[in-house]
């Protein structure tokens, strides 16, 4: 499997729709400070249905909302989607495509995540499920972020052993 | 619990000699416990020999040494549940060109069996890469993607 | 005691405004007490304002930016008690292209007055250099140690 | 003033002797990972008089001295001495420098550090005045050493306010 492209709705920088489009092998993002490179690594994260706001750099997913000086074009609300091509051979060409998409709508304490598996409505334990069938694992090192380097580095002997037992 | 956890340690162990000598272009690293009887209580160190010296923990190590050790142990915990997609932010930026050079390699043999995405800002990096987004922001406050060929991508502002 | 607190708090606010503008090419950058009416009990933040970008708190910014910021804050202690000899090890590591620059010249600025010594292994830094000590290892244990000339330092493996 | 030259005895990755000629204005140092570079900075905190291990990247004193495979090469000895040349323009020429040397010796117990100013042994506490007369704080932001930005980046409000404290 492999993804084929993201869609951003007003999450983080990314203001108003943007598309970015993935392609298999090796994939270099690069750019100046601050333009927003990690914030795509953060996207995934989200997408792929991360619960903690401080793993996707924020204190509460609110601050996940892009936000510009001009107050009033703020809006409540973002969402990131997500299309991946399973490569499943068994299925047919049309179905091998999963688009997975969250977003986040504004309730009366705070807010609210909504996923949608091909534009139906379904539950955090389904989104888990499919990574799960897709070998995905959001807390395994497959998702090495700035400055996770630092951590390692600095991690104690017994650190390192509850790490491999949490892989066991 | 106690055999699967040895199991998993010299699996990360075996992992982790191939990939240091990819990575430090002839240099050997292992684990080690600090009580091999009690694994289940013992303390885990990460030793290096850097190609040419002699070994020592990874305290003493200088800076890059110790980034690039740290890399290597992370990529002998990624092929014990493989995954079919990796995300790395600038993984790379402790180390030499050099370094930097063989941790890209790497990656491109990676990239044969699954989706690599790494942020860098080297280079070395890209040299390697077989696709290139070019992430900017002309108003500050919007981040603008665009697809960069890679033979394009060597005038990029990237490095220096 | 307050008195020459709130003296240091304010000179370090004015220095760091000042670099962090040169340092960022535009940006601003500030101190803030999280209680005014008492300095001695109370928190310390840094609040910058990359250019072009509403202003946030140290956490909210990027990698770069925040290892900029940080910068600007030592140099304005810096200023605070200048010294005759500086040293500074990879204090560019984060920094892209443009911002490394920046520094350097900003490096270059302070070597009138006083002795700098920057660890580097990029371009942008050896750019501004007087001098390039090149530092090597033949044999993995010892360090040799020579004179580059500063024109000659461009084909250094130093980057990439 | 500025610093002239640095002779080190096997102090950490130099073994043998090695001298180092420095000049005034903006000098960058550079070479591969593991090469030496901030063994060079360590050796200056070294022989201006730094007190604690850690500051220059060791357990204990002893791990300064420069290990080889080869055991029997092995001394336990090391030394760095540093040439200041104090630009005092009401000395005469020859009495303008100062050489500043620190060394190891071995000991019962650990070791031992002596110090000597042009020549004749003096204690810690002569270092620290002439650092002082020529405005040399080991403990300000002159030395900023490899990693340090990531701990000020990281700092606490709490923190930030013990260090303005400290400058008063
Ligand atoms: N007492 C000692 N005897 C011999 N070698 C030593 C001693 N102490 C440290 N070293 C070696 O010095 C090397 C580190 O040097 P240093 O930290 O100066 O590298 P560096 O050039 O700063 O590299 P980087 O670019 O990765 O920061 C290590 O490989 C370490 O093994
Ligand atoms: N909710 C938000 N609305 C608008 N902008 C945001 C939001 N959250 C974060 N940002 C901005 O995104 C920028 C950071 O982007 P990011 O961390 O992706 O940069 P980067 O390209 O990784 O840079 P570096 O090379 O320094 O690591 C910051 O300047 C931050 O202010
Ligand atoms: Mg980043
Ligand atoms: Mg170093």
């Amino acid at each position: 499997m492999f993804l084929e492209s993201l869609e951003l709705h007003n999450f983080k920088s990314f203001g108003n729709r943007k598309k970015v489009v993935f392609k298999k092998g090796f994939t270099v993002i690069s750019g100046p400070n601050g333009s927003g490179k990690s914030n795509i690594g953060d996207s995934l994260l989200f997408v792929l249905g991360i619960r903690s706001s401080k793993a996707v750099r924020a204190e509460r997913l609110g601050d996940l909302i892009h936000k510009t000086s001009d107050e009033k074009r703020n809006r409540d609300y973002c969402s990131v989607s997500v299309t991946i091509d399973t490569e499943d051979q068994e299925k047919l060409p049309e179905e091998r495509k999963i688009t997975l998409k969250r977003e986040l709508v504004a309730e009366m304490d705070g807010y609210k995540s909504n996923y949608y598996l091909n534009g139906i409505k379904v539950r955090h334990s389904d989104v888990a499920e499919l990574l799960d069938s897709l070998h995905i694992y959001l807390d395994s090192y497959s998702f090495v972020l700035q400055g996770d380097i630092n951590n390692i580095v600095k991690m104690t002997g017994f650190e390192r052993r509850k790490l491999l037992e949490s892989i066991s | 619990k106690r055999k699967i956890f040895l199991e998993i340690y010299s699996a990360i162990n075996e992992n982790m000699k191939i990939i240091y000598r990819e990575l430090s272009g002839g240099g050997e690293a292992s684990l080690e416990m600090s009580e091999e009887s009690d694994p289940l209580n013992s303390e885990i160190y990460i030793r290096a020999r850097p190609k040419g010296k002699s070994y020592s923990k990874l305290e003493a190590l200088s800076g890059g040494e110790k980034s690039l050790t740290a890399l290597a142990f992370i990529m002998a915990v990624q092929r014990i549940n493989p995954s079919p997609i990796y995300y790395l932010d600038e993984v790379d930026m402790f180390l030499d060109g050099s370094n930097a050079e063989r941790v890209g390699k790497q990656f491109k043999i990676n990239s044969g069996t699954s989706q690599v995405f790494a942020v860098s800002l080297r280079k070395a990096m890209l040299k390697y890469a077989d696709h290139v987004i070019g992430v900017t922001s002309f108003d500050g406050e919007n981040t603008e993607v665009f697809e960069k060929s890679v033979s394009e991508s060597g005038n990029m502002e990237v490095e220096n």
